[in-house]
């Protein structure tokens, strides 16, 4: 469609498709076409490329700036990763433990995935890979308890970093949602002056419930921000863009594959120029 | 719900006796919000919409129903003609018969695989496990950790081989537990994954399994075509376990592929515990589709 010279009804259909194949959702995509059409009007673009750069910005402009991490006055970052089943969040809690490290700060990493299979081996990977020191108890543990057990860990070492790995669970499991929130609550009563970042690990692949998740996860626990992963696919991520519209939740980082590196900041443009190629 | 959304707008039409252009315009709107809305793919959506107006519009609708009512049935029956007429039977052959999983990442393929070596064994097969996932961390111990809860037998070979030498070992006897059905699972990969993708349809060459079965997540959205399409290009697979249906997502995923490959679902696995793993149902899914 961007290839074409000419601007007519199809055009816009087609540019709407692709905000549906890019799982925007029907209700983003009509809105954000409409309003490029409205803008059309007033500023015609002069070519294809231009009608593209309008689409990008527009993309662009519905999601919310990430707040730049570091800029705080606490000693010690508590991130807690929290979503569904195979999204993402051990592995992205490896490479956290690779950033942070690689800046030079002390890293905990608490093993609160109490429940799965080899959920605490994967973890213990991770922490070994990246010098992270890791909290652990026994599978079947109570996972509030490894989380106050890590605090303590983390305010004895004076860590820079505490990263909270939890057990995935759909959002609609209510006695599962209420235990994350127990995990949460003795991190701000031991950690009140840490500066606590409650992160949900999205699937790129992830279509409409995405939106249902950041909801649920929201209301339940109280959400910081996103982190998408898997973006290395043909998935194009543009539930954020209705998770953003309705939570004003921005997205943090992204996950780009499986090493410890693939770790990169949310950039609007960057990520609605992808979108789009 | 789709029907609701029916009710209303035609409603106001039910004197006619039968569907008409004007009334499939609205009509085809509404299904196409709904199936968006469910996760179908755009193009099935398109596909479905343009099946179900020639179906409406023509003679083989019941006289009986309000325009309405017809709609939603054609609607229905398309959906439930395309996620296929019957459940689809896995037929375990000769002994040792092999089950390959394959799939992307976090799809739940591990889990799947204790799951189906329990059900196997409740009919009586005898089950070996192969943990063939060398890439991800503690993945092999997950497996085993999986088999040890359920007594059954786990393979995971050598330090430092590779998944070919572990699965090729297995089933060519190198266990010593003689099973009638030997599962493989295999790490996730990203279908544009050239090397991994060439190394699966490598492992699918040595192995010769019976069967090759699609993981794939029910809350995947327009990006599952994509997904099943290459793996069924690459592999041929017979079908699909879909994962993760005790949530709320509406699985229109399921259909795309279908539709797109023509591959049944064959199993749905409904949490996260070793018994909620069944034989797929086609009316159940078209149903949780329509919401
Ligand atoms: N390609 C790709 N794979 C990823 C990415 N992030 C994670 N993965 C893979 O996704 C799979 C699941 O990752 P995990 O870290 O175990 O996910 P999780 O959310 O902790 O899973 P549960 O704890 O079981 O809920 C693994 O195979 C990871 O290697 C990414 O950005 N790109
Ligand atoms: N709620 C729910 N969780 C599931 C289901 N199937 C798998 N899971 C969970 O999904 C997560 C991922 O499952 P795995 O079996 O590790 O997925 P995988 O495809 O082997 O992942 P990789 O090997 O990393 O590609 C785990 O937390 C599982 O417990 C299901 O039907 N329902
Ligand atoms: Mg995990
Ligand atoms: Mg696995």
């Amino acid at each position: 469609v961007f290839g074409r010279g000419v601007f007519d009804d199809e055009t816009w259909d087609e540019l709407e498709e692709i905000l549906i194949g890019a799982d925007m959702g029907l209700t983003a995509a009509t809105e954000i076409i409409d309003r490029i059409r409205r803008d059309a009007l007033r500023h015609p673009p002069g070519d294809s490329g231009e009608l593209k750069e309008m689409l990008q910005a527009a993309i662009a402009a519905e999601m919310i700036p990430a707040p730049i991490l570091g800029k705080h006055d606490a000693s010690l970052t508590v991130i807690f990763l929290v979503g569904v089943n195979g999204t993402g969040k051990t592995t992205t809690a490896g490479k956290l433990a690779r950033r942070f490290a690689d800046a030079g700060g002390t890293v905990v990493i608490a093993a609160a995935d109490t429940f799965r299979a080899a959920a605490i081996e994967q973890v213990a990977v991770w922490a070994d890979r990246t010098g992270a020191y890791l909290v652990k108890h026994k599978r079947g543990g109570d996972s509030a308890a490894v989380a106050y057990d890590a605090a303590a860990a983390a305010k004895a070492r004076g860590a820079d970093y505490l990263i909270i790995d939890t057990a995935g669970r759909l959002q609609t499991k209510a006695p599962l949602m209420e235990e994350l929130k127990k995990v949460k609550g003795v991190l701000t009563r031991e950690l009140p002056e840490a500066h606590l970042l409650s992160w949900l690990v999205m699937d790129a692949t992830t279509g409409q419930n995405g939106l249902a998740q950041a909801t649920a996860f929201a209301e339940k626990i109280g959400l910081d921000g996103l982190i998408l992963t898997k973006l290395d696919g043909t998935a194009k991520g543009g539930i954020v863009v209705a998770v953003a519209r309705a939570t004003g939740l921005p997205v943090v980082m992204l996950g780009t594959g499986e090493t410890e590196a693939d770790l990169i900041d949310f950039d609007s443009n960057n990520f609605a120029a992808a979108l789009l190629d | 719900t789709l029907a609701g959304r029916f009710t209303d707008i035609l409603a106001g039409i039910r004197g006619r006796g039968r569907v008409d252009e004007k009334d499939i315009a609205e009509a085809s709107r509404q299904i196409r919000l709904a199936l968006l809305e469910a996760d179908v793919n755009f193009k099935v959506v398109k596909d479905i919409v343009a099946d179900v107006k020639n179906l409406a519009l023509g003679e083989s609708v019941l006289k009986s129903l309000t325009p309405g009512q017809q709609v939603v049935k054609v609607l229905r029956d398309e959906l439930a003609r395309v996620m296929g007429e019957s459940a689809v039977q896995l037929k375990i052959g000769k002994k040792p018969d092999v089950i390959l999983l394959t799939g992307l990442q976090g799809s739940g393929k591990t889990t799947a695989a204790a799951k189906l070596a329990l059900l196997l064994r409740r009919e009586g097969k005898k089950v070996l496990l192969v943990a063939a996932d060398t890439y991800r961390p503690a993945a092999q111990d997950q497996l085993v950790s999986l088999g040890a809860e359920l007594n059954v037998d786990v393979w995971r070979g050598k330090t430092g081989q590779t998944a070919i030498d572990i699965a090729a070992a297995a089933v060519h006897g190198e266990s010593g537990t003689q099973p009638d059905v030997v599962i493989v699972d295999t790490a996730g990969r990203l279908h544009i994954d050239n090397d991994l993708m060439a190394e699966i349809v490598a492992l699918k060459s040595a192995v010769k399994p019976g069967h090759i079965l699609f993981v794939a997540d029910a809350m995947i959205g327009q990006d599952a075509v994509n997904q099943a399409s290459a793996f069924d290009d690459a592999l041929d697979f017979e079908g699909v376990i879909l994962t993760k249906l005790d949530g709320d997502a509406r699985g229109g995923a399921a259909l795309s592929i279908k539709r797109v490959t023509g591959k049944p679902i064959m199993f749905v696995s409904t949490g996260e515990k070793p018994q909620d793993f069944e034989v797929f149902h086609p009316d159940r899914m078209a149903a949780r589709i329509l919401g």
